[in-house]
Order: C-alpha cells, then structure tokens, then sequence
C-alpha cells in the first residue's frame, strides 16, 4: 500500500475513508496541514497535479497522483480491506457503489437543506427522508446476522457505508427515527466507536434533535 | 431503448445543485 | 472470474459494463431473456435474492448474488481489466468513480430532460452542459498523449468512462458541440468500435441532431 499526502479540508467525510483504511492498513498517510479549501486546491501547482481542483487528493511518495475517495482508500488498503475471496472483493465493491449511488444522493438532499447549506424543497426532502428508510430496512435486514458488510473483519464496504451515513446519524437522523434500526445502529456504533475509527473522527456525537432548515 | 423504462430509472437529477452548496459550505468553514 | 446470468433490460449501459468485461475476460455470462422489467424485478423469487428490486443483478453458477453494475462488472473481469499495477489499479477505480460521480449525473441532467422522460429545467440543463464540457475538456487533456485511460490496454476504466458517455454521445452530444474533443472522440471511437464491445453494444449510431425536450 502506498504513503503519501491527503489534500482535504477537515471534517471531510470521503477523506475519512481514506484515512480509516490507512490505520487499518498501516499506510503513513498524512493530511496537509497547509491546505486551504478554496485557495489551495485553486492555484497552478495543485492544478497542475489534479487538473479538476477537487478534494480528496492524493499524492504519494513516488508522486503517484489520484483522486476520487474511493480510489485513494483503495490505494492505501491492505489486501483484508478490499475483501478475501473474489466474490468478497466483488461484495465490496458493490457496498462501495451502493453508499456514492444510493446512500449519499439520499443524505445529500435531507442533510444540506437541513443544515441550510441548500435550498429547502418540501417534496425533495420528504423524498429523501423516505429514500432513507429504504436504505435503513434494506441494510438492517442485511444486517440482522452479520456484524461486519462483506466476511468476518471490517473491510472498504463497512468503511465506505458508515461514512456516508455519517451525516446522517449526526444532524438528521434522531432516536425516534433510527429507533427500529436495531441492526444497523448496532452495527454502525461498532464501527464508529472502533479505536482506529475513532483516531480519524474523533468520538462520534448522535443526533439528538433533527436539524431542521432556517431560512 | 424504452423512454418508459428510462423514466423508471433512479437518477440523481440534482447532484449539482448539492455539489455547489457542498463546496460554498466547506469553502466557508475554511476560512 | 464468474460465469452466470444476468438480469436487465435491453439497452441498459450500466450492464454494458459486465458484458463488455465478460467478452475480455472469456466470462460465461449470460443475460437472462425472460426478464420483464417492472414484473420480473417485482416477483417474490427475485426480491429473495435481490431485495432491492434493481437491476443489473447477477447471480453466478455458484448461486453467488451481486447487484451494483461495478461490482458485477469487477466480478466477471480477468486481473488485466482491473490493473497492472497497485497505482494502475487505483487509477482503475478513480475513473470508475469519476464516471459513477460525475459523467452520469451531469449526463441524466442533459439526456433526460432532452428525452423527455423528466421535466425540463432551463437552469439546470444548462449547467449539465457546462459540466459536460468539463468533463470534455478534462478528458480530452488527459487522452493527448495515451490511447486508454490506464496503461497499455483497456481497462475497466476505458469500459465505465466509454458507457457512461454512450447516452451522451447517441442523443444530445452533435457534431459541432464534440468537435473541439478530438482526443475523446478518438478514443471514445477506438472503444466502442472494439469488436469485443460492438458484440454488446451493437454498431454506435453517433448524434447527429441534439434532442430536445417535448411537452
């Protein structure tokens, strides 16, 4: 697995994949404390290295350069991360694309109005508050012999999946909601409160109170 | 290819929309 | 790699992905021909094994069950489609991502409504088709110097980017506006005029009028 540089701003939650497979794997990777969002990832040299300005960015020591979290957390995984048999590493995969293609779009458009950081929509919000009980009952039926996505250790799929709910746990989702989760919560609170998870996020505070959008 | 089926696929029409108050947001709580 | 059926309708470029990959890697994979979208997907049989209703959906010989067109494409792929090398393999997933995150939506945001299968917004097809010319540009920048988009031969990157580009490139994507992107055009010509790919995908007819949406 590769070393090397994250170019992120902090609290970010794709960075967090990266990271977290980085303590699992033992990959010495380390954020730029220098980086600025919005004038770092703006100027010629960044430019140059990751021509769409986007972050997360990677650059490692041998000056391989990539973006996309997913592909970062890919580089700096181990060979357990990614999955033990063919069809494990098939498995998580497909949890990796079910939490950018389902979960987060979900997230997105209940989290950002509610937070006000987008414009409120009453229909696209009830949306994707119903959106969300569907991705909740589908990974909490999943859920309900399993402690781990995809074999018996945490893998790319726990860690890519718990990120992108990591939103909504965290300003949406409260008790009264995640109440008949049991599954998932269980099993979202193992991987949160993991000591390597832990070490990225910081000790993860619950929901209490549903934010709600103020103009 | 079926328009009736196309229309029958979830696809995120707003990611835009998303990006940009994503950014603008994080852009913000940098400074 | 696996053999086994696959579920879709025709026409469905998220399971181009996986067929494609099969005609590489030699994958007996066959797409099931009494699949009915909106029936077969709804019965209890196939909600058993995919409880999420969606489709492409794959089950292998070994009754091994994967949905998510990545994970089924990764799965029924040999070792060359996925990466030579750690960091080609990492580029693999970056542009897998990359088309999942950012080709596909900035793609239904202009094909769509131009199609007329979801309302029009003026605003935001417009910005869809400044997206699209980023990711144009983007691309056509990195093709300058390389014939696929990781290492020497194609890839599961050149497979993801080429299908999420093909409902571009058929109905809105004309003359005049690819012009200026030669080296996509180039490129995106090679693959898809791949014997292996046209097997799938049949002879690509490419836009020659942009379709525009029709109350």
């Amino acid at each position: 697995m590769a070393s090397g540089t994250l170019y992120t701003y902090s609290n970010n939650s794709r960075a967090y994949k990266a990271l977290i497979a980085a303590q699992y794997s033992g990959a010495d990777v380390k954020v730029d404390p220098a980086f600025e969002f919005g004038v770092t990832n703006k100027d010629e040299t960044f430019l140059k290295k990751f021509p769409l300005g986007k972050v997360p960015a990677f650059e490692s020591n041998k000056k391989e350069y990539l973006t996309e979290s997913n592909a970062i957390a890919y580089f700096v995984s181990n060979e357990q991360l990614k999955g033990s048999t063919p069809y494990e590493k098939a498995l998580v995969q497909q949890f990796i694309s079910y939490a950018d293609n389902e979960i987060l779009p979900a997230s997105h458009a209940w989290v950002y109005p509610s937070l006000s950081v987008a414009q409120f929509n009453k229909l696209s919000v009830e949306r994707a508050i119903e959106d969300v009980k569907g991705i909740f009952t589908y990974l909490n039926n999943y859920l309900l012999t399993r402690t781990y996505l995809v074999g018996e250790r945490i893998t790319l799929a726990d860690i890519s999946v718990a990120c992108s709910l990591l939103q909504l746990y965290q300003h949406v989702i409260n008790p009264e909601f995640r109440q008949p989760y049991v599954n998932v919560n269980r099993w979202f609170d193992t991987i949160v409160n993991q000591p390597k998870v832990v070490k990225v996020i910081g000790k993860f505070e619950y929901c209490v109170k549903s934010a709600e959008f103020n103009q | 290819m079926s328009l009736e089926i196309l229309a029958q696929e979830k696809v995120w029409l707003e990611k835009a929309k998303y990006a940009d108050a994503e950014r603008l947001y994080y852009e913000k709580m940098s400074k």
